[in-house]
C-alpha cells in the first residue's frame, strides 16, 4: 500500500 | 476600510463551497489588489490557495491591508441566507473584529445584513516556489470530477499516469479495478471541452482519493481544471476565476 507524503517534505513554512 | 462587492453572491458561495470541506479556519488577506487566502488541511497533505483579483468584483476598495480570520462553517451558514443573484458586499474596517455581509436583491428593495465575528487564527504560511512541472494538463472540470468520483468508489488511491499521448487514471481496490484513458484533442466548436497535454517527462503518481474528492468540489468555479504534475513536488490542481484562481496542492503517495 502506498504511504501518504505530507506537504512539510516539500515546502518551507514562513 | 474594505468594501468588496460581488455582482452575484453565487460567485463567493461557489468559491467558499470549493474548499470549505477540507479546511475550516482561514485567514483572508485583503489588500489593494484583491483578496488572497491560504490554508492547509489538518493532515497536512492538501494546501488550498485562493486569489480573487479585483476584476472578479463589481466594485473593490481596500485602503489598508486587513486580515479577516474566518471560520468557513460559520461563513457558509451566512452565505446560505442570501440569494444567488443578490449583490453581495463584504465590509470591514481597518482593525475589524467582525465582517459585514450585505445582500442586496437587485429586483426589489430587499437588503439583508449579517455580521460575522472574526477569529484570531494563528496560521503558518507556506512558501511555494514556482517550479517546472513534468506534465501540464487542461481538461473539462466536469469530466475530471466524474473520473475522480467514479474511481474513488473502488480504491482509496487513484493513480495518474501520463505518457506522450495518453492520460490514464487507475484505481485498484478490494471490489475490483477501473481505469479511464483519455487522449488529448481539440474541439474547435466547444474549446472548453478540449483536452490539452504538455509533457516533458512521463509521470506515474498516486494520490489519495479522499483528497481528490475534496479538490473536485472546485469544479463549480470553472469549465476547466488545470493539472500540473511532477515527480518531485506536490501536484497542482487549478480552477481559474475571471480574475484569480482556486489552487489545490496535493502531496502524492509513494511506494515504500
Amino acid at each position: 500500500t502506498p504511504i501518504q507524503n505530507d506537504l512539510n517534505e516539500y515546502y518551507t513554512i514562513i | 476600510m474594505l468594501e468588496a462587492k460581488f455582482e452575484e453572491a453565487s460567485l463567493f458561495k461557489r468559491i467558499i463551497d470549493g474548499f470549505k470541506d477540507c479546511v475550516q479556519l482561514v485567514n483572508f488577506q485583503c489588500k489593494e489588489d484583491g483578496i488572497i487566502a491560504q490554508a492547509v488541511d489538518d493532515s497536512r497533505v492538501l494546501l488550498v490557495s485562493l486569489e480573487i483579483g479585483i476584476e472578479a468584483f463589481q466594485n473593490y476598495r481596500c485602503d489598508h491591508p486587513v486580515t479577516l480570520g474566518i471560520d468557513l462553517t460559520s461563513l457558509s451558514k451566512i452565505l446560505r441566507c442570501g440569494n444567488n443573484t443578490d449583490n453581495l458586499t463584504l465590509i470591514a474596517d481597518d482593525t475589524p473584529d467582525s465582517v459585514l455581509l450585505l445582500f442586496e436583491d437587485t429586483k426589489k428593495d430587499r437588503i439583508a445584513e449579517y455580521s460575522l465575528k472574526l477569529m484570531d487564527i494563528d496560521a503558518e504560511f507556506l512558501k511555494i516556489e514556482d517550479l517546472a512541472y513534468d506534465c501540464t494538463l487542461k481538461m473539462p472540470s466536469p469530466e475530471f470530477s466524474k473520473i475522480v468520483r467514479d474511481l474513488s468508489q473502488l480504491s482509496d488511491s487513484i493513480n495518474i499516469m501520463i505518457t506522450k499521448e495518453t492520460i490514464k487514471f487507475v484505481a485498484d481496490g478490494d471490489i475490483g479495478s477501473g481505469s479511464v484513458i483519455l487522449k488529448p484533442f481539440v474541439n474547435m466548436d466547444k474549446p472548453q471541452e478540449s483536452i490539452n497535454l504538455n509533457m516533458d517527462q512521463p509521470v506515474d503518481l498516486t494520490f489519495g482519493s479522499k483528497y481528490l474528492l475534496d479538490i473536485v468540489k472546485g469544479s463549480a468555479l470553472s469549465d476547466n481544471v488545470g493539472v500540473r504534475l511532477s515527480s518531485e513536488a506536490p501536484a497542482l490542481f487549478q480552477f481559474d476565476l475571471k480574475s484569480g484562481y482556486l489552487q489545490f496542492f496535493l502531496a502524492p503517495k509513494f511506494n515504500d
